[in-house]
């Protein structure tokens, strides 16, 4: 995180705030619980509260706005710079402006007034903007479906105003550090060629203009998956990807989403009701054989004759001896099989059934 | 032939114009008269672009790549990533 230059903050902590004018774009009301919320999001982390007035000067003054609007920053029509606000202090000190040539939703669809509006707010009680792209103060748009302050914005708040007085002291979700060593996947699959790597509410791929590895929200691309994906695999003949949460999976084809999806794992694959979750899957594209991991046993299923093997499920101790008792991940690249465990990540040859290579789980990544 | 020259000059012209404005916005890259004749010596927008290439973790390469311009081109808060 990044305290504005100066390090400007509210002396008294207790601050007002009003709304100037509406957008035509949502109801009062709607506008009226999005910067509610975004209030929120900030109180509850800090000693910091906030009352809504509707007469007179308040500290933070919010107000929709286009074009130039005479406070020496001009806005710039549609898209490109969505909103601005002002670090803490008097007069313009604290307000926010958003664009009124922007669209203000509630929704997923371009632009989530709430998720606009947290993000402001950081900026009127003293924060700057933050290299961490899990942080709602990082510069970009991007939104993921849920607005919640990252560990790095709370630190940030707090080291301007010290902790909430609520006993327990919230934390926040940490953005993955591509090239930390104790780095662990929730699930990892080919795709179109590439790889990616799935942890928490984010993706990883290497990326040639990337010096590290990419990272970004999983939203970027699936809007509509569900964080905390725990398997993924690719059939690559028929261009899909499926994705596993619980008992329910998703198909993709590009960055669509089939049409659907989710549907249940029982019925699609024929696993009893006492499978909960899938740890991981791996689809062999020499065989059509696909592997499901969960807990200490595997299954098999026949992509060509969409069923269950028999014989399964196994131990996976006896089709893939060496590897452990449990995958947190798997892919399968030039024929050879990669499973992931914690921060180990062994390379197996399923012909031989022998494990070829113990690496770091990130080694995959140019740290 | 003759076409496809004419576009990629006008992309290019484009990118510099989206590259010369985000830095002014943003990096705080003066854009006065005395600037431009700086920037024959040292260019200070590659300097100001390596500043933005760190900040959102790219190649640092102080050329505007595919890479760069997409993220510039991205929607964002007006508020300046360096301090004024």
């Amino acid at each position: 995180f990044v305290l504005t230059q100066g390090s400007p903050r509210w002396e008294d902590t207790h601050l007002t705030y009003r709304i100037e004018n509406y957008t035509p774009d949502l109801s009062r009301a709607a506008v009226d619980h999005a910067i509610e919320k975004a209030f929120q999001l900030w109180s509850s982390v800090s000693p910091l509260t906030f009352t809504k007035v509707s007469e007179s000067q308040a500290d933070i003054m919010i107000s929709f706005v286009r074009g130039d609007h005479r406070d020496n920053s001009p806005f710039d029509g549609p898209g490109g710079n969505l909103a601005h606000a002002f670090q803490p202090g008097p007069h313009i000190g604290g307000d926010i402006h958003f664009d009124e040539d922007e669209r203000w939703t509630n929704n997923f669809r371009d632009y989530n007034l709430y998720r606009v509006a947290a993000h402001e707010l950081g900026h009127s009680l003293g924060l700057a903007h933050s290299t961490d792209i899990g942080a709602l103060m990082y510069p970009n748009y991007i939104f993921s479906g849920d607005v919640q302050l990252s560990q790095d914005d709370i630190s940030g708040i707090q080291a301007i105003y010290g902790p909430s007085q609520n006993p327990t002291q919230p934390i926040g979700p940490q953005t993955p550090q591509v090239c930390d060593s104790k780095l662990t996947f929730d699930a990892i699959t080919t795709i179109r060629g590439e790889l990616m790597f799935f942890k928490d509410r984010f993706y990883m791929r290497t990326n040639p203009f990337y010096p590290e590895a990419e990272l970004n929200f999983i939203s970027v691309f699936w809007p509509h998956l569900p964080n905390g994906l725990q398997a993924a695999y690719e059939v690559a003949d028929r261009d899909e990807v499926r994705f596993f949460k619980g008992n329910k999976y998703w198909a993709v084809k590009g960055q669509d989403v089939l049409y659907g999806y989710p549907k249940y794992i029982y019925r699609s694959f024929g696993f009893p009701r006492t499978v909960k979750n899938i740890d991981a899957a791996v689809s062999d594209e020499d065989t059509g054989k696909t592997y499901f991991f969960v807990a200490n046993k595997c299954w098999r299923y026949d992509e060509y004759k969409q069923s269950m093997d028999a014989g399964y499920p196994k131990m996976i101790a006896e089709d893939f001896p060496g590897i452990g008792s449990k995958v947190d991940a798997v892919f399968q690249k030039d024929g050879f099989f990669y499973f992931f465990h914690g921060k180990r990540q062994y390379k197996f040859d399923t012909k031989t059934k022998r494990i070829l290579t113990l690496q770091k789980a990130n080694s995959w990544f140019n740290c | 032939s003759h076409s496809f020259p004419a576009a990629t000059s006008e992309t290019q012209e484009q990118d510099v114009e989206t590259v010369q404005k985000y830095l002014e916005n943003y990096y705080n890259l003066k854009n006065d008269a005395k600037q431009v004749e700086r920037q024959r010596n040292n260019d200070p927008v590659v300097e100001k672009l390596k500043q933005m290439q760190k900040f959102f973790g790219l190649k640092v390469t102080g050329k505007p790549d595919a890479e760069t311009l997409n993220v510039m081109k991205q929607p964002r808060c007006g508020v300046p990533d360096m301090a004024q």
